[in-house]
């Protein structure tokens, strides 16, 4: 249950903020890309929230600490860094009162990846949340007691499963978000072609 | 286990980066409200996070919209606006790059309750935001289905007697949130009021 609370939460407290018109000031993810397109003069070919799921549930703080180091063959993550001079050179983040807090700010984050051949690549992309919040809750086990003796897999399992139900019920964010799953811990695996490759596909 | 993962994922993903310093350039929850004391020349009386929990869970936009209306012999909230020209005049919000989104917002709200006789009193409050998803989360049950078939008040009683298990064995955080139930179900009660008293107490 720990799991698909998790996804509940997390399509209802995220994603029902972040892709959807509010029907005022926000447009939506898919015009918030767009507005990024013209903005900076570039092309996303798949306008959808990449979502990334590691096996080890850990997430670093920017997806390019993925790229394999002294590999300049191989693609590489860089994020478009998110403020120059007040100019958001990311997509635009959105402002919403929410339960007390106002103006709570919420952004997603586009990366460019560069391709030894080939033009570079935009995508809107970031890890799953609340995984990386479980990952710190298991790490911090003394803290909570039992509360930490939870089935690391069952619960990663609950939260994919039960986030992809919701999404295909969803009018507003179903085919709007995509669930991609990286191997962190093969050292063959680089998350930036795992991206590229969804994303032929998805063209 | 809903509720017990939900204050987990509070905690550890809210709680712990909004309390501590994070020996770089957040100097912590305590130092965020006196940097806001000196910069708007007022006093906050109790240095913690006021989390409001609701009888009903719902949890509106803005604390405000609990004042009892025409009703100016009550004592009344209202939000320190959050930013006039380029200043904020609530606390300053700290970014941080968490799992793949660079700078992700974090920020607390400071509000003022204004008295019949005597001065203002501030503080900095909200209400438990998983609570207000999972209100929405109940609301949806067509989207949810059985996932939506939730005990309410057992998540409810599990969320806040998990969280304060965690704050009592916290050393960072214990003692800087202060857990406030508000009955919204009752006409005679007046947040304002509740929140008064608890500073009173605490003083
Ligand atoms: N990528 C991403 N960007 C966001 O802006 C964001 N905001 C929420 N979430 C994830 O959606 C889900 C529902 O959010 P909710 O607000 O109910 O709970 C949140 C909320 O109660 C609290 N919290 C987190 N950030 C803030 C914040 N900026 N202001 C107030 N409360 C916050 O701590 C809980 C756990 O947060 P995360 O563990 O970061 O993941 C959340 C959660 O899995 C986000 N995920």
């Amino acid at each position: 249950k720990y799991g698909v609370g998790m996804a509940c939460n997390f399509y209802e407290g995220y994603l029902m903020i972040v892709i959807p018109s509010d029907g005022g000031k926000f447009g939506g993810f898919i015009q918030n890309i767009e507005a990024f397109e013209s903005r900076e003069g570039v092309v996303v070919p798949v306008k959808k929230l990449f979502i990334v799921i590691t096996k080890s549930l850990y997430s670093p703080p920017d997806l390019q600490l993925f790229n394999k180091t002294n590999r300049d063959d191989l693609a590489m993550l860089e994020a478009c860094s998110v403020r120059i001079g007040g100019i958001s050179k990311s997509l635009d983040d959105l402002e919403k009162d929410i339960a007390g807090v106002k103006n709570r700010s919420y952004k997603n984050c586009a990366y460019r990846i560069y391709r030894p051949s080939g033009l570079p690549v935009s995508l809107v992309a970031e890890c799953a949340t609340p995984l990386h919040t479980l990952y710190k809750v298991i790490e911090n086990k003394e803290l909570y007691g039992d509360l930490g003796e939870v089935n690391v897999d069952e619960v990663c399992a609950d939260f994919c499963t039960t986030l992809k139900n919701i999404l295909a019920r969803s009018s507003e964010c179903r085919d709007r978000v995509e669930l991609v799953y990286y191997d962190d811990t093969d050292p063959e695996s680089n998350l930036a072609d795992v991206l590229l490759d969804r994303i032929r596909q998805l063209e």
